[in-house]
């Protein structure tokens, strides 16, 4: 089991890879690795350790083989399919937001309750109703969703997911939510980054 | 210093224990924290262990007494203006985030660049041109700021910011900015999420 922090600074050595693979870069140092991800080279020379050797000394590291190999470890070298519940501001932004393709996630629904929005497009979709994601993730076969609806919908859009076949929600509405234990729920909350922000500003310590 | 996990646990206790008082809640007891956290009683107590004893065994804990102590561990006893720079659609999403308020943060301003929507409302603000930042900041004296501009935009804004006398900034765009020492970053990525997400989902472990 690798943990939870080791996973995200994998997950933003990948997003830098991505970037530098699509600019031709063939390989990288850890002090260059540093400058993109903003984590220092020494905790990045550990992280690899943890899954097996790499580099050379003095070439530095092979980009196509680390992104093929940090993949593998997160389980994300397949394309998968991510269902979004929620076609409003929030909604908008990830649709809009530019890495997605990259990490082989692709948004491939978006669902909303509100009758005058069903049927717009929205980036590259079009709104479908969510009284008929049952029968639309039959067709797609998802695992993930997104919700973000309002508070007061969440459970609702919840239970209505993992009828549908989902096993794992990101969860962006403030509230907690009652799933199965068969199914993971990530919550994410700005205000949490805020608080731990502000804690680091008064403190004035290392994040 | 209090270990990051520990803080963002913090910051969901808050929330819970943020809307219990407004319902009129005097008291909560672990087992309770538990199902409305969705955190173990265990690791609740044991958290709390860490800052002084709070519950009397068989009475539970005061709810107004550990919000004022959270909000004190986490120096946000005191009512914090933020900037919030980019009126796209991420900007739209957290004006509109319901427990702001409760959490003693007040978005004051927030600013964009472009001159169709300067001048315009945004939530209950008037969105700003971010030309005008450091001369705005300076009647508002704040010190952290939200970035929700795409990332090519983001170190250009940084930069301002910086000079404007922010020391923590909470950033959205997918690229890792660049800022003096004194001054703190911390990075939110959805994308990062759903490879933390989508790795417990494959491997069918707990979160
Ligand atoms: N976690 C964070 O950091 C964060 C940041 C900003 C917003 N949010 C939260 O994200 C959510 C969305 O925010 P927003 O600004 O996009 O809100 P919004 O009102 O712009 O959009 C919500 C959308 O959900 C739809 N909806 C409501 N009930 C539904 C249902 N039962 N089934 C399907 N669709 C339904 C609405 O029609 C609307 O289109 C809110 O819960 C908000 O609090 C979280
Ligand atoms: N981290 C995450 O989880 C996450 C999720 C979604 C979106 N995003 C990111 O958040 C950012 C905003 O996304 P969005 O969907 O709201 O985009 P958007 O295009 O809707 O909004 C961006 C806003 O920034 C303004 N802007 C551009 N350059 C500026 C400058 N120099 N100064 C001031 N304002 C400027 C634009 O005029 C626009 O109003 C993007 O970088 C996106 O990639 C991050």
């Amino acid at each position: 089991r690798v943990p939870i922090p080791t996973l995200e600074r994998l997950a933003t050595y990948l997003r830098v890879l991505l970037d530098l693979n699509e600019g031709g870069v063939e390989t990288i140092s850890s002090q260059e690795m540093e400058h993109y991800s903003g984590i220092s080279a020494a905790q990045f020379r550990k992280d690899l350790s943890y899954f097996g050797e790499f580099g050379k000394p003095g070439v530095g590291y092979s980009v196509p083989q680390l992104i093929e190999c940090i993949e593998r470890i997160l389980h994300i070298d397949q394309e998968q399919p991510i269902l979004l519940v929620g076609a409003g501001n929030l909604g908008a932004a990830l649709v809009g937001y530019p890495n997605f393709r990259a990490h082989r996630f692709r948004i491939a629904a978006v669902f909303d309750n509100n009758f005058v929005k069903i049927g717009r497009p929205f980036g590259e979709l079009v709104i479908e109703d969510i009284a008929r994601l049952k029968e639309v993730n039959a067709q797609i076969g998802a695992k993930l969703a997104i919700i973000a609806v309002p508070a007061s919908a969440a459970q609702t859009v919840a239970d209505m997911l993992v009828e549908a076949g989902i096993t794992g929600i990101l969860n962006f509405a403030p509230t907690v939510l009652k799933v199965p234990p068969h199914v993971f729920v990530r919550n994410v909350s700005f205000l949490q980054e805020l608080a731990v922000l502000s804690y680091h500003v008064a403190e004035g310590t290392e994040i």
